[in-house]
């Protein structure tokens, strides 16, 4: 099973995230 | 001689045949892929045929077969040996496990479905953003040409995905990313996650926002597996899903949960209309249910039309079947 999310952000969002890597509810994904 | 000895040879069976060799096949290509993974070659698609045999197979009714099989009460002393199993082959940790003792579940559904303890998954206070679930990060990123990447290099249409918007009709002049946006300044941006078997598969409220409407695709249950999102282009927009779209504080926000085969039904906690993997609902369609006021009548669980969810709260969760 997937969940993907799609979301409109202001174009300075970063992700803190690197592909691939295991991830738990509640980590951040990315910041302003 | 043939027709003599007839009654002697087995009867051929056709539908059998077609799953063990179809299924061999599919098992080679997925092999083929991991090597290919491995090498990090760019990823080499299914052809058209490839796809429709595999969109042909019945992986909805499997998936329901998979479900009721799972759904069957086990004998205590058979439980512990077959959760155990389970537990060592997809990596389980249940020391985060809100119920620890196997007895305790009934059958593999309802282990599947177990809940962890509530410190187990702080939420992280410095992100706007957080993980909805557990799992590995399949793909991100910006979303260009309203084409989205499900891994990189293979991307799906963003139309096919959440369906028309009412908002198409009146400015057809926009493409469908630009008719998402609330504000031209901003961006359109994704994350897939993809839950692996052993994960907790509740899904939670990445942050707070609140859900107009959710729309439920149903569809094939082909694997989404990373292998498998590698090889079947447009894997998310064939596979049963349910669509949950709203507003954030920057405008356009959705979540959407994709079933698989074996995980073939979702679950959204505050809507109890809401039911997947279901033989009456045909694939290609698509069926609407609108959080905000409808006539006079307001849902209860509304503000302002629409449901309010806070950052980190459960949303929903997948089943088995």
């Amino acid at each position: 099973s997937t969940i993907v999310l799609l979301f409109e952000a202001p174009k300075d969002f970063i992700f803190n995230l690197q592909p691939g890597q295991q991830i738990r509810v509640g980590e951040g994904l990315g910041s302003l | 001689s043939l027709t003599a000895g007839r009654g002697f040879l087995p009867r051929p069976w056709p539908l059998p045949f077609l799953f063990v060799t179809g299924g061999g096949y599919l098992g080679y290509q997925h092999y083929k892929r991991r090597s290919q993974e491995d090498d990090e070659a760019p990823p080499s698609l299914a052809t058209p045929t490839q796809v429709a045999l595999y969109h042909s197979f019945p992986t909805r009714l499997l998936s329901r077969a998979w479900g009721r099989l799972n759904g069957v009460e086990l004998p205590t002393w058979l439980r512990k040996p077959i959760y155990s199993l389970y537990i060592w082959t997809f990596g389980v940790n249940m020391q985060e496990a809100a119920v620890e003792d196997l007895h305790h579940y009934r059958n593999l559904s309802e282990f599947f479905r177990r809940r962890l303890k509530p410190a187990a998954r702080p939420l992280c206070a410095s992100s706007c953003l957080i993980s909805p679930a557990d799992g590995r990060i399949l793909h991100f990123g910006r979303v260009k040409n309203s084409e989205v990447e499900q891994v990189k290099g293979v991307t799906y249409s963003l139309e096919n995905f959440l369906g028309p918007q009412n908002s198409r009709s009146k400015n057809s002049s926009l493409s469908f990313r630009d008719l998402l946006l609330s504000c031209p300044d901003n961006d359109l941006f994704h994350v897939v996650v993809y839950l692996a078997p052993g994960d907790y598969h509740c899904f939670h409220s990445p942050t707070e926002w609140k859900v107009e409407l959710r729309r439920h695709f149903p569809g094939t249950l082909m694997s989404v597996n990373p292998g498998v999102a590698r090889w079947v282009k447009e894997l998310f927009c064939l596979n049963e899903r349910v669509v949950l779209t709203g507003q954030w504080q920057h405008g356009f926000f959705s979540l959407t949960a994709v079933g698989a085969t074996n995980v073939g039904s979702i679950r959204v906690y505050f809507d109890q209309e809401l039911q997947t993997n279901s033989p009456c609902y045909s694939k290609g369609s698509f069926h609407d249910h609108s959080y905000v006021a409808v006539g006079d009548q307001v849902l209860k669980t509304t503000n302002e039309g629409g449901v309010v969810l806070q950052k980190g709260e459960a949303v929903g969760e997948f089943n088995l079947g």
